[in-house]
């Protein structure tokens, strides 16, 4: 029963991705 | 003033349990309308009324008798607080947002990546269940790490942030995690079964069953 | 007693000009380490003392000269404000955090998902890149219907809700939301505008050059 409505929930299940590559760019660019 | 108003919400909503079990310790009285005809959900928050208060749509929602409204579970849980729960000195407070924060950031995706598929809610995807599955070791070995030297993750007593990761994690608890996995972080199991232990807690989750065997993938 | 301390970031960290603006506000003394040798991203993070202090590892991160430590961008940012900046009735301060959360779950995604790829961050994919265009006209819409009655997002003055929601969207304003794309959204251009030439915002983010030309993904 619960499990059907949290269906409907917003997760940014991509967000380690942008993270991840947020990161490296970051590193990259300071060296 | 103790605070009083209506919770719009599907039922069983991790993220209306933060707002209703924080009103336990506050005595803030809360209503939920979480099922017809007082709250449909996906039909109520679509409405013109619905909307004009809460412009997002989303649930959960708090309507006070004032008629003050506020969404986001995090408002939400924080209004209905006691000074005590939010942190009452300056630092306290900082450090419940910092753990509210790190739930909503570094908990709720891997947790929902791994328990999903094991709830036929989501298509399984191995490599990202992996990835979430370390991701959460990463969490219990930070949070075990934070409470071997202290008895809640705020202060001496149960603030907004204990209450906030606890229910941030109950998915894991109930669905994934089972003896084996979480055996090595003996400090977060010892906080998470205090908390859910306590009386507040109890009156809004209920007994809670802890997983015995690690859910897969319904198919 | 204002706070002073110390912010651990890299460069041009929106995460970190949260804090820093409200520092210009409140008058907290906060030093900037980001570049080498005092900080260098990617290993002064990850040493020991630092993880000691900070144990997941991220920036930005704060510490005080008294010693105390604390991590997560909206809990520094909400240290190092004044009460007028938290919002200070019990409705302002959940306000201000519901604006908080929002920013973080429903512009943080899309905002990443269209400007990384212009930046060279990410790989482009185009029905990722339409799909966050459209959450962000629905963002801008539901913002424009607020500020339509309102100067600023809580109350009559500046709060970290302006502070935080302009920071989430600066990449946004810098780098895609070309005139025409913003045209329908004129009263949060007109908020945007007025908050970033409030010299507290100047002071930390410059002249600030508003997007010309929508730039595309940097194959």
């Amino acid at each position: 029963m619960a499990a059907n409505f949290l269906v409907h929930e917003k997760i940014w299940f991509e967000k380690f991705k942008y993270d991840d590559a947020e990161k490296r760019y970051y590193e990259q660019i300071n060296g | 003033m103790a605070v009083a108003g209506t919770l719009y919400t599907y039922p069983e909503n991790w993220r209306a349990f933060k707002a209703l079990i924080a009103a336990q310790y506050s005595g803030a009285a809360v209503k939920v309308l979480s099922t017809p005809p007082q709250f449909h959900f996906g039909q109520t928050n679509k409405t013109p009324e619905f909307l004009k208060k809460f412009p997002v749509g989303k649930v959960p929602a708090f309507e006070g008798e004032d008629g003050f409204c506020i969404f986001e579970s995090n408002a939400i849980a924080h209004y209905v607080s006691s000074d005590e729960l939010r942190g009452k000195s300056k630092e306290a407070a900082a450090q419940v947002l910092q753990w509210v924060s790190f739930a909503d950031s570094d908990i709720v995706p891997p947790a929902s990546t791994w328990v999903f598929p094991t709830l036929g809610i989501m298509q399984y995807n191995k490599q990202a269940t992996e990835y979430a599955k370390e991701e959460v070791k990463r969490i219990l070995t930070l949070l075990d790490c934070h409470l071997k030297t202290r008895t809640f993750l705020v202060g001496e007593r149960i603030t907004l942030a204990d209450i906030t990761v606890v229910c941030t994690l109950l998915w894991l608890y109930k669905q994934v995690l089972e003896p084996s996995f979480r055996q090595p972080y003996g400090n977060v199991n010892r906080w998470f079964v205090t908390c859910v232990n306590q009386p507040q807690f109890k009156a809004i989750l209920g007994e809670l069953k802890l997983c015995e065997k690690m859910a897969q993938f319904d198919a």
